[in-house]
């Protein structure tokens, strides 16, 4: 058994829950803060046997990679057409995974 | 030392941080959240003696294990008198437990 | 790569978070609380390099060690002067460290 400590955004928090219900992958959330930029985001703690640590890294990576959106930045206040309301590119999501070795692992 | 990641459900938190605090277990509780249900419940964090791993996993087994209890199910709101106002057996409590290596311990 | 778990007291949390955020330790932080105070503290898991884990417990020890401070007592209600207006030696600080290996990090 393996633990897997996987940091991600809270926008890509829910979606990546789910998938892992639905692939039996079972799990415990935490809400946690960034350290750098001290904002709100989502820890897992998944217990998973060895043989399927990299099924569950796929799953992580295709739901929560870093990825480009495009993003309509708001208008201006005062209404004015400014050059920056044409769609630009921002960077979303990603996510930081640490791969504990385990001893044991019990339920009672 | 040894790392014990311990995932309870509410209902036996305070039991179980009172019996590890009467037997010196010196414990971390953190609020998480099931990754199935998404309901609350609570994870312990404790470093602990190898050789004192044993006496901890007593202590969880006798106060969270997984046990049948007979609950009377709510009357239904007619007041009517249904066949199910008669005890039923549910499944309450449990433990996951992660046994983790720690490589050292620093108190500062 | 390791994984330190840092719990110290939540009057040393903003000092150290910024202290490793100029220092280039990444860093995430969990809101925890004391099993046997059971008041509030503050947890951190930083993922960091072998090589740099001597500098990362330095920080700590700086930052929030135990130590001394002179308090003075909050007078007592009725005004009267009594002899515990004097400061007195209290103990504040303290850090818990638990250093744990780690098989992989992944960042996606
Ligand atoms: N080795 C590690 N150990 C424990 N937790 C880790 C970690 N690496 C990442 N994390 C967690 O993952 C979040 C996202 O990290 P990421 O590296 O994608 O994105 C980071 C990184 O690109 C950048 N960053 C972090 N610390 C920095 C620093 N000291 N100087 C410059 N940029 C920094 O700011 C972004 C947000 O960082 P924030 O701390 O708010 O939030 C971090 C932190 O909560
Ligand atoms: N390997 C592991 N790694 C990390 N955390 C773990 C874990 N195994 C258990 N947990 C944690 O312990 C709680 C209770 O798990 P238990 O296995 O007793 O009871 C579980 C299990 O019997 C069932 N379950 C969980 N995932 C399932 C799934 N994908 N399909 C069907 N049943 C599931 O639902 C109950 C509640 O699950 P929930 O996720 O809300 O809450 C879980 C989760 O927070
Ligand atoms: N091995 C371990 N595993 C996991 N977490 C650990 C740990 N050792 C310490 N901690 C965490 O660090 C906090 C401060 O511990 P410290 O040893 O400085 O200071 C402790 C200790 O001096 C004392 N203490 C703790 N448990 C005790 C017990 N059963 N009997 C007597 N004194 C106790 O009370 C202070 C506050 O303890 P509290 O539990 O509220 O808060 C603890 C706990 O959250």
């Amino acid at each position: 058994m393996k633990l897997l400590i996987v940091i991600v955004q809270n926008k890509d928090a829910n979606k990546l829950q789910n998938a892992f219900a639905k692939n039996n992958v079972h799990q415990t959330k935490l809400s946690t803060t960034g350290g750098f930029l001290k904002s709100g985001n989502t820890t897992f703690m998944i217990g998973i046997e060895d043989e399927r640590v990299n099924d569950v890294l796929d799953i992580i990576k295709k739901v929560s990679s870093k990825r480009e959106q495009y993003m309509t930045p708001p208008v201006n206040l005062d209404g004015g057409v400014s050059d920056s309301s044409y769609p630009v590119k921002i960077e979303v999501g990603g996510a930081t995974v640490m791969e504990m070795p385990m001893d044991n692992f019990y339920r009672f």
